[in-house]
């Protein structure tokens, strides 16, 4: 594997986006990760709609009962996978913009997917897992716990304690080898996370966090997708 | 061999209200910066409140996390559950789906 790797480098990362105040963290990890994939499908980068999943997407988890994807009351990156899988795909973020607001009125429509999923999976809990699903199938979507995200200014976030309880839904798209620890006094290797609270928050809207420990959860609920193929 | 022994990670209590903090004057700056305004006196007292608390939580993260930078941020007005609640947004499950399908297992030493 390569010692640094970063998907924004190479074309499969759309600009930050900006949640606003609804929790849709899912649907944007959802669709970070199903524009890289179709990206490397198709070899455009189309940024994709999140109102869409916050709109039509009730998907349940089928093992816990009354656990539905519900826009901004939150979702789970795999139920709107699921969704997505079944829709027929999501259409393109301009033919439906994000509001976020639940408009409890669903706008889809099929004639105008732009990305479509051909398979989902997870990953094993192992970082060297992770790192060659990110290398080999483009950004990951990730959940984390995010009690440290709320003070994150910059730097590499490597807390001595971190709850693993996941609370958020990111993405994310490459690693690195030398983030400088200072107390460590070593250069300490972190994951690069796109986060979606804008570009003013973290380092141009993005989170480093360390790698080796599942650090706040991170490597706990890791998923991979890959998109349909077109020609067009 | 580097990683570190032990090191106290919390600061005393004197600390917590340490007036170098300047916290109404960091207020008035995050206000500008984030463009925060409040419907009344009594909100914005609150909000006070809350961001003096949350300047002692940034400093309180800083030594639990000293390798990141960590302070005020544009959710320095809301409390912690508030801000879980607006901004967070992931229905926690603790285990993966059974049915899911496992990503192979791809080779990492080539």
């Amino acid at each position: 594997l390569p010692t640094d790797f970063d998907w924004r480098d190479r074309g499969a990362v759309a600009a930050v986006k900006n949640q606003g105040a609804c929790g849709s963290c899912w649907s944007f990890s959802t669709t970070g990760a199903l524009e890289g994939a179709n990206f490397l499908a198709t070899g455009k980068l189309v940024s994709l709609s999140e109102q869409q999943l916050v709109d039509c997407d009730h998907e349940c988890d089928p093992e816990e009962p009354g656990s539905c994807d519900s826009g901004c009351n939150g979702g789970l990156m795999n139920s709107a996978f699921e969704y997505t899988l079944k829709a027929g795909g999501l259409m393109r973020e301009e033919d439906y913009p994000y509001t976020g607001t639940d408009r409890g009125t669903c706008k889809f429509d099929k004639s105008k997917i732009v990305a479509s999923v051909a398979n989902f999976s997870v990953v094993s809990l192992d970082e060297e897992q992770i790192a060659a699903n990110v290398v080999k199938n483009g950004p990951l979507a990730v959940a984390i716990n995010a009690v440290f995200m709320q003070t994150y200014v910059g730097g590499v976030s490597c807390p001595y304690i971190c709850s693993k309880r996941l609370d958020h839904g990111v993405l994310l798209v490459g690693y690195g080898s030398a983030g400088y620890a200072p107390i460590r006094m070593k250069e300490k290797s972190y994951w690069i996370i796109k986060n979606s609270w804008g570009e003013n928050w973290g380092e141009n809207g993005y989170y480093k966090i360390c790698r080796g420990r599942n650090i706040c959860g991170v490597d706990s609920m890791v998923s991979t997708v890959a998109a349909v193929q077109t020609t067009s | 061999k580097s990683e570190p022994l032990i090191r106290q990670v919390v600061g005393g209590a004197d600390n917590l209200n340490d007036p170098r903090l300047g916290a109404e004057h960091h207020f008035e700056l995050f206000k500008r910066r984030f463009g925060k305004s409040y419907k009344s006196q009594e909100e914005h007292d609150h909000r006070f409140k809350v961001f003096r608390a949350n300047l002692r939580r940034a400093r309180r993260h800083q030594s639990l996390d000293p390798s990141a930078t960590h302070g005020v941020t544009q959710f320095s007005d809301l409390t912690p559950a508030e801000f879980r609640r607006t901004f967070l947004g992931l229905r926690s499950r603790l285990r993966l789906p059974s049915d899911a399908n496992k990503a192979p297992i791809l080779p990492t030493d080539s």
